[in-house]
């Protein structure tokens, strides 16, 4: 806003992020030893895919530590999120503590008094660059992570220091302790992306006036390595690098025992994680594993598992799709509610039956027993004794008709015992007493000698 | 590691302490 930038109003610049495959996102920390000037200077450069889900700007210790003005070390602030890779953030007030620029998961406002003075970087959904005023005091903006640097170090490719210096107004300039600032060698820390979309952090080990790199040597080394688009984040005693937790870098800031160096309490941090679901917690209704949502149940859906879907059927227009499925109106059933109540039987889920005389049925809904909509069903006169007489008949008759059955049983059992015991008692009549001889006669009828003699030869019938 | 707290003692910054940056 002092003068115009060399791209004209524009104050950000955007680039796509990188997709990759699920499970592919670990960030890749490269180590260096490099020479600026014949200087050796040791460094960490580390590559993050999928910053969307793989990257936060946390606040000091935990979440609210701006709003506390607190202050933490980047190991302490690292080890909740379980940061893989994190660096010192965004520039603070050494006195009060207080945060320049917005921090942490980006849901409303922080104070900002200072975020358009220090060159705020952003991670919006769609990319990164300058904050302009109306973007800052925007209630709903569209960012993601935000994080306050100060001097655009690469902008589309291109050093863009000068721009940045010149953007910095005059009173910067009049105390000369900006140009001082670029042109010092410190420990330096930065965060860009390079042409894939990766998310780059860089940090140098150094110490203001006696080691490091400046501001230019850093744009250059980026360059080099690829990177499109960066920014410079706090340097000197507060430049630390974190790995897994564990302090990997060397601060330069003496400890009381000066001795020994002790890493700085610093404020945000910035951090690469396990690929996080959008929302975290999967919008309550799932898990979330490598950055995608795993939803609970069978009716969840969608990559926060905030969509409910029952099927096509969508409960057939007659119920409400639940996380345990279907609720159907009173007077549905079904998996899909899809069946009316069946008849005698209404109210929620059709549990209840009706309370209608003469069994008639009722309204599926309301439980009115409107016999207006059922035609089966019988006036009383004419049905309870009919359908009694009915029963009574088919009653009686069942009992005559067995009565019947069972006198023929009876009756052909004693005829055919009698006849049994006749035959038998015939039989035997025939097979008692003596035993009579009959020789056999001719064929012809001829009696033979000795029966011509046998005296009292009846006649019998029995040829034997 | 229980090294304590540091002295702050390597400050690097952009903009003199004494002067508050005003909002623009």
């Amino acid at each position: 806003d002092c003068t115009p930038v060399r791209t004209g109003s524009l104050k950000h610049e955007s680039w796509p992020q990188h997709l990759t495959t699920p499970g592919a996102g670990r960030p890749v920390v490269r180590t260096f030893v490099s020479h600026f000037g014949g200087r050796a200077v040791s460094g960490h450069l580390t590559r993050a895919v999928a910053p969307l889900r793989t990257f936060s700007v946390l606040e000091p210790g935990s979440p609210g530590g701006c709003s506390q003005k607190r202050r933490a070390t980047v190991e302490e602030t690292a080890r909740g999120p379980a940061c893989q890779v994190a660096q010192n953030g965004g520039f603070f007030r050494m006195n009060t503590g207080e945060c320049l620029g917005n921090v942490g998961d980006f849901q409303e406002q922080q104070s900002t008094t200072a975020a358009l003075s220090c060159r705020p970087r952003q991670l919006p959904r769609r990319g990164g660059g300058y904050l302009s005023e109306e973007e800052v005091l925007d209630t709903e903006n569209p960012f993601v992570q935000l994080l306050s640097g100060v001097v655009w170090l690469i902008r589309n490719g291109s050093i863009y220091i000068n721009e940045s210096q010149a953007a910095e107004c005059d009173e910067t300039q009049e105390t000369g302790s900006f140009s001082k600032f670029v042109n010092v060698m410190s420990a330096r820390t930065a965060v860009g992306h390079d042409r894939d979309g990766q998310l780059v952090l860089f940090h140098a080990d150094g110490q203001t006036e006696q080691r490091g790199i400046n501001l230019w040597e850093m744009a250059e080394f980026l360059l080099r390595q690829d990177v499109v688009n960066a920014i410079n984040l706090d340097g000197g005693g507060s430049a630390t690098f974190v790995l897994n937790g564990t302090l990997a870098s060397y601060p330069s800031d003496h400890c009381q025992d000066n001795m020994w160096r002790c890493p700085r309490h610093v404020s945000t941090v910035v951090c690469v994680h396990e690929p996080r679901c959008q929302p975290p917690d999967c919008s309550g209704h799932g898990t979330c594993v490598e950055g995608h949502c795993k939803c609970e149940g069978h009716f969840w859906r969608g990559a926060a598992c905030s969509e409910l879907d029952c099927g096509p059927a969508n409960c057939s227009g007659h119920g409400l799709c639940t996380e345990a499925g279907c609720r159907c109106n009173t007077g549905w059933m079904g998996s899909n509610c899809s069946e009316e109540c069946p008849l005698g039987w209404y109210g929620p889920g059709c549990q209840r039956p009706c309370q209608c005389e003469h069994h008639c049925p009722c309204d599926p809904q309301t439980g009115n027993c409107s016999t207006s909509q059922v035609k089966q069903c019988l006036q009383p006169s004419e049905v309870t004794p009919r359908a009694g007489e009915l029963s009574f008949f088919t009653r009686t008759t069942w009992l005559a008709l067995t009565l019947t059955l069972v006198f023929l049983l009876l009756l052909s059992t004693a005829a055919n015992v009698y006849l049994l015991l006749g035959s038998r008692a015939e039989r035997n009549r025939h097979l008692d007493g003596d035993y009579v001889y009959h020789p056999l006669q001719e064929m012809n009828g001829e009696l033979l000698a000795t029966e011509k003699e046998q005296p009292g030869n009846t006649h019998h019938p029995f040829k034997d | 590691i229980g090294e304590g707290a540091s002295r702050d003692d390597d400050l690097l910054l952009p903009y003199p302490r004494a002067r508050l940056r005003p909002a623009r």
